[in-house]
């Protein structure tokens, strides 16, 4: 921090500077090693991921980072939501692809068949305090859903074997929402940060129940339609990793690390300033 | 390298500013798990706090009075050009399990420079 000059005087004994301390060799590769741990672990990292190559990545998390940079060209789904409601205070956004799925019967629900999906968030890390948190399904748009409507009911569930699980929540599954041309469209399912708070302090591992069953009817629909005609909850024979990645159930939490600002600016609850609802639409 | 040395000191001779700095993630070798942004403008502060320190310089107090005591000392070392106001960057990345994480980074970008 010295403008030049020779400041042995004024120390009178005090703290000699040592020369090597006024000009480090920034080329000793030991000392970059050192500043890019430092800066490492101020990004809340223990060291540097050193990640698989062609990770997939959720088309969600790069709308997302678009659309925050205000690059809403580079938004590729048109029907990508900003989560405003999620997203207030959050300064982390981290996605979860589910570890696997069982098909299994259950007398809970009249010999019917439905998904059980778990999502281990163990890797979340301790200081950071989750705010809130989404379940996303994909729709798909291969069958339609059939003669009138279906509703989607979402379990919570400690294990896929649980007799009694807590129904969260139940949705019509219409047919008008899929209006424009995409390939599908996401149900989002809002969870509280209490029920991340749980799984987090207990098994690390959050566990649903999905079931789709037409709405005038009491029998789920039968095991085969399930998968195929509403939910892509199970891998199509042969699809390749990068479309399954964007097809698959998605859980994304909304958290802060106690450092620093939100990701939406105070005041900003608009970033962009694009005139949309609460669940709005980007526009094109 | 003697050139950009050279013209680093013709810089700090200037007022303390900020500079452009542009941090590529390819150079740091980031850019295997920063899915993005491939780097970002950083700026840096430099330059002089010489007397007197105009207001737009941004000094605090103890700044005037150290460059004061400089102007009829030289023993003392004039006041930093150093950041005075820095804003956060959104980095989109894979963590060490592959998962994707989107996350505002505190402290990453120059807004500002001044003596202190």
């Amino acid at each position: 921090g010295r403008q030049g000059g020779d400041t042995s005087e004024i120390d009178h004994g005090r703290v000699h500077p040592t020369p090597s301390a006024l000009s480090p060799s920034l080329r000793d590769p030991g000392l970059a090693q050192t500043i890019q741990s430092l800066l490492l672990s101020r990004l809340g990292l223990q060291s540097q991921p050193d990640p698989r190559p062609g990770v997939p990545v959720p088309r969600y998390l790069v709308d997302l980072y678009h659309f925050h940079q205000q690059q809403y060209h580079l938004v590729e789904d048109p029907s990508f939501n900003f989560p405003s409601q999620h997203i207030q205070e959050a300064n982390t956004i981290r996605s979860f692809h589910h570890n696997d799925f069982i098909f299994f019967k259950l007398s809970f629900f009249k010999k019917t068949t439905i998904v059980h999906i778990s999502f281990n968030i163990s890797s979340i890390p301790q200081d950071e305090s989750v705010l809130s948190a989404e379940l996303r399904l994909r729709r798909s748009d291969e069958a339609a859903l059939g003669p009138g409507p279906h509703r989607l009911n979402l379990y919570l569930t400690e294990h896929h074997e649980d007799p009694e699980p807590t129904l969260l929540e139940t949705r019509l599954l219409t047919n008008g929402l899929r209006s424009y041309k995409t390939s599908g469209f996401w149900e989002a399912f809002s969870l509280s940060a209490e029920l991340l708070h749980k799984a987090h302090a207990g098994t690390g591992s959050l566990g649903f129940l999905l079931e789709v069953r037409p709405e005038n009817n009491t029998t789920s629909l039968p095991e085969q339609t399930l998968s195929s005609a509403h939910l892509r909850v199970c891998r199509s024979v042969g699809q390749d990793d990068h479309s399954w990645a964007q097809e698959r159930p998605l859980l994304v939490t909304y958290s802060h690390d106690g450092r620093g600002q939100a990701l939406v600016k105070h005041g900003r609850r608009n970033p962009g300033g694009i005139n949309w609802s609460e669940r709005g639409r980007v526009k094109r | 390298n003697g050139g950009r040395s050279a013209k680093l000191k013709r810089l700090s001779r200037n007022r303390c500013r900020r500079h452009p700095l542009y941090v590529d993630f390819n150079d740091v070798g980031w850019e295997k798990w920063i899915i993005a942004p491939s780097g970002y403008d950083a700026f840096f502060c430099l330059g002089e706090c010489r007397f007197p320190l105009a207001d737009h310089m941004n000094s605090s107090s103890h700044a005037m009075v150290q460059t004061l005591v400089n102007s009829v000392n030289g023993a003392v070392p004039r006041a930093c050009c150093v950041p005075t106001s820095l804003s956060p960057i959104a980095l989109l990345y894979l963590d060490s399990q592959d998962r994707v994480v989107l996350k505002n980074y505190q402290d990453m970008v120059v807004e500002g420079c001044g003596c202190r």
